[in-house]
């Protein structure tokens, strides 16, 4: 069976609202060393790689692998239950038909309980290799959600340029085009202020700004993010959590004239 | 317009 404790709701509530609009279906693969969840969006385009580490959890329980197939928006229905604040446990059994949640106010006054129906989910799993990417930018979170909200203000796409003078963003649209070029930036007294940026060649690739607004919805989750970038291959947006768990998107890039 | 790509083109089905 799986038990697993967080002492505070809100990592599980940043995560699930920060996915929920990219995936609906989706399963919680639980096994000793945590809680994966991998799923593509409806498009293909997207796809949302999640691990919460055993070691984000205190306890966390799990002798077997046990498939967890939840709706999202259900799920968010539950969450909505817990203050951020509260410990939330999370169990199941082996072959579970439903997921049971617990919430306790962080003075034990309150403690709240709900059992979640599951979904028998045959879900698609792809192989991600593993890449050393051409360039790897690390920003804060919020000025990576600047720059795309701006830019979509103006452009469906944007290009992403890093290259050995920084990291340029920029987009063409129906009203003219826009541009925001960062260079690298060593804050020592606020590290996450830093922006760096390790190049091995130059790159330069397309995306859909609509899906990169909707993964710096996971910017609560991480002052900081990082973007990996190769020639021709899907951009990997990366926000890290504490105890080794990570929130992973994979976005496909846009191709030809 | 650049046209959008599929993930699977990358990604093998496993």
């Amino acid at each position: 069976m799986l038990e697993a404790r967080l002492e505070q709701a809100q990592l599980l509530k940043k995560v699930v609202d920060a996915i929920k609009d990219l995936v609906q279906d989706c399963n919680f693969d639980c096994n000793d060393s945590g809680i994966a969840l991998q799923a593509m969006d409806n498009s293909h385009v997207a796809l949302v790689s999640m691990m919460l580490k055993a070691e984000s959890f205190n306890p966390f329980r799990c002798d077997r692998n046990i498939a967890i197939g939840l709706n999202l928006v259900s799920l968010t229905k539950v969450l909505r239950a817990a203050q951020n604040e509260d410990i939330l446990t999370l169990k199941a059994e082996d072959a579970p038909d439903s997921l049971n949640l617990t919430f306790e106010s962080s003075d034990k006054d309150r403690i709240s309980e709900y059992d979640l129906k599951l979904m028998d989910i045959d879900q698609e799993h792809l192989g991600i290799p593993d890449t050393d990417y051409s360039a790897t930018i690390s920003m804060p979170s919020a000025e990576f959600k600047r720059i795309c909200t701006d830019l979509m203000a103006m452009s469906e796409s944007v290009t992403i340029e890093a290259g050995k003078d920084g990291i340029k963003f920029a987009c063409n649209g129906d009203i003219g085009n826009g541009s925001i070029t960062l260079r690298t930036v060593q804050d020592v007294e606020n590290k996450e202020n830093n922006i760096e940026i390790a190049l091995t060649e130059p790159v330069s690739l397309t995306f859909s700004l609509k899906y990169l607004v909707n993964f710096c919805k996971a910017q609560n989750l991480s002052k900081t993010v990082k973007l990996h970038i190769s020639n021709e291959v899907p951009l990997l947006v990366e926000y890290a959590m504490e105890g080794g768990s990570y929130l992973r998107f994979y976005l496909a890039p846009k191709i030809g004239d | 317009t650049p046209i959008q790509n599929d993930l699977s083109e990358y990604f093998a089905l496993i």
